[in-house]
């Protein structure tokens, strides 16, 4: 029984014990970042792992913040960021990167991007919540994004993309209604994180689909070729497709993967907030995850994961968790009355290959 | 002269809220991305490294790798500098790939180097983040089409939180 996801709910669903934990040995290190310029404040950290971080071996501070912090209040995002990505990736150098105090007319994901070209030693797992229309964006703007997901890619970073909150979205395009794809979400380069709720919100039990769990197929690239059987295996065999109208079903789809989405607990400005929802705490918890495997790969002197994607598809989904119930959100008109894609067996553009279970995940991870 | 990104959305979105005209001396900060070379070649870097089958697989490059296979050609980076000088630009500072460069401008100087361009200040979101973004799409001289992908902090307004913190849920029944 339980009153809302904590990290003991985290690591008692995804079977990690107290010992999957960072060693302190290796050069493993993990980032989060946010671009809402809020704040993030050491003192809420510690007061999270003081209050849900007795049973795992965790370090209480941020090794790095990249970005000005000031002395406002905290936002709950960068503090469920950060809490979740230490707690799931105990015991691992973490960065935090924030961008308030930025100038007025910059754009903070891009300055973000301009980090990543300039820092020679990064972190290997950054998990980010950000997403914008892919339709508001220009295809210069997109492409070049998707090139520097490709740098990092080269360089071994493993980038983590929350899904987005809006299930397939939904637009109007000359007076028809369409799903909404989101960018960098939609990236062919990136990994991207769906969100799942537990059947029974106050017990551990197997998950099902998050409603608002970003998924989809972009109007921007086309399919990659790692994902060709896993999707059309989908489209083929999926009980439950929206109209084709509605989706260009040629495109790279997403999300790759998923985690718990719904009702974490968060500490923030020095206070517990429950019931704290949406993929940007899904992304965290899985990057934390791959961090972990990461460690046990550095410490049998591999490289780190870098980018997951081609593994993942290979692997068919092995070491994750199947999420085979629920459809997430989408249109409100009588044609689709709400919903959008449906999980199912296998890979689907709603949890993707589901959530993990570390123990099998880092098997099938951790060589070669 | 072109419009490098014509299908990029310059309307104020949702949640965000003019607050007039940006004064001609107050300065901007300005992300220039310039055409980078080899992508071809980078992409089947990237399948080489991250496919398990691949001999490649794991052997990652360094940053200074990636920035000998992407940097920008020398014309690039004489033909932009040159134009950014001339139109009063300072401050400039690159990235160690160069293939950005964030450059300070008064309004005035970025409204000339950016015709069309129209800067505005905003506000948004319960954090009350402000901002100052072009409210009509920019052109750039044709002779730069082969060196500038897109020119960063004048359409794209930060994100605003997405966050839930949804009512608790309620289940019937079941449960005391």
């Amino acid at each position: 029984f339980h009153l809302g996801v904590t990290p003991s709910v985290i690591r008692e669903r995804y079977n990690l014990t107290a010992q999957d934990v960072g060693s302190g040995t290796t050069n493993n290190s993990q980032a989060c970042a946010q671009f809402l310029e809020q704040y993030f404040h050491e003192s809420d950290l510690a007061e999270f792992m003081r209050l849900f971080g007795g049973k795992f071996e965790h370090q209480a501070s941020v090794a790095r913040v990249v970005g000005k912090q000031g002395r406002g209040r905290a936002g709950i995002e960068a503090s469920l960021d950060v809490e979740y990505l230490m707690s799931a990736g105990a015991n691992i150098s973490t960065w935090v990167y924030s961008s308030p105090g930025r100038h007025e007319s910059q754009e903070p994901f891009l300055q973000w991007l301009l980090v990543l070209s300039n820092e020679t030693t990064l972190p290997h797992v950054h998990t980010i919540s950000y997403g914008d229309d892919e339709d508001s964006l220009s295809s210069a703007y997109i492409q070049r994004v998707n090139t520097e997901f490709q740098k990092a890619a080269a360089r071994g970073l493993t980038l983590l993309f929350a899904s987005g909150d809006s299930g397939a979205g939904c637009w109007s395009v000359s007076g028809r209604h369409q799903f909404r794809p989101s960018f960098p979400a939609s990236s062919p380069y990136v990994t991207t994180v769906g969100g799942t709720s537990f059947q029974n919100p106050f017990r551990v039990t197997n998950e099902v689909v998050d409603y608002i769990s970003g998924g989809g197929f972009s109007n921007v690239f086309p399919r990659p070729s790692y994902q060709e059987e896993a999707v059309n295996k989908f489209l083929s065999t999926s009980l439950q497709l929206p109209p084709s109208s509605y989706f260009n079903a040629s495109g790279r789809a997403y999300p790759d993967v998923a985690a718990l989405s719904d009702g974490y607990w968060v500490v923030s400005n020095g206070v517990p907030i429950p019931w704290v929802s949406g993929t940007s705490a899904s992304t965290p918890v899985f990057g934390g995850l791959l961090s972990l495997i990461n460690e046990h790969r550095l410490l049998s002197g591999r490289p780190p994961l870098g980018f997951l994607n081609p593994r993942l598809y290979q692997q068919r989904g092995e070491g994750l968790f199947d999420v085979t119930h629920g459809c997430h959100e989408s249109c409100l008109n009588e044609e689709v009355q709400g919903e959008g894609f449906c999980s199912g067996p296998g890979w689907d553009p709603v949890t993707g290959w589901g959530t993990p279970n570390f123990p099998a995940l880092l098997k099938s991870l951790v060589n070669p | 002269s072109y419009s490098p990104e014509p299908d990029q959305r310059w309307m104020t979105p949702p949640g965000w809220v003019p607050l007039g005209r940006a004064a001609p001396e107050e300065e901007l900060s300005l992300t220039f991305a310039l055409r980078q070379q080899n992508l071809e070649r980078l992409t089947e870097l990237v399948q080489a490294v991250s496919d398990p089958g691949s001999p490649q697989y794991g052997k990652y490059l360094t940053l200074e790798d990636v920035t000998e296979l992407v940097q920008p050609s020398p014309l690039t980076l004489r033909t932009v500098q040159k134009w950014l000088l001339a139109a009063g630009a300072r401050h400039c500072h690159s990235v160690t790939t160069q293939d950005f460069l964030t450059c300070r401008l008064s309004v005035r100087e970025a409204e000339w180097l950016l015709s069309g361009a129209e800067f505005h200040h905003y506000v948004g979101g319960p954090a009350e983040t402000h901002a100052i973004r072009s409210a009509r799409p920019y052109q750039l001289p044709k002779a730069l089409r082969p060196h500038v992908d897109f020119v960063g902090g004048l359409h794209r307004f930060p994100p605003l939180s997405s966050l839930r913190q949804r009512p608790e849920p309620q289940v019937a029944g079941t449960f005391g």
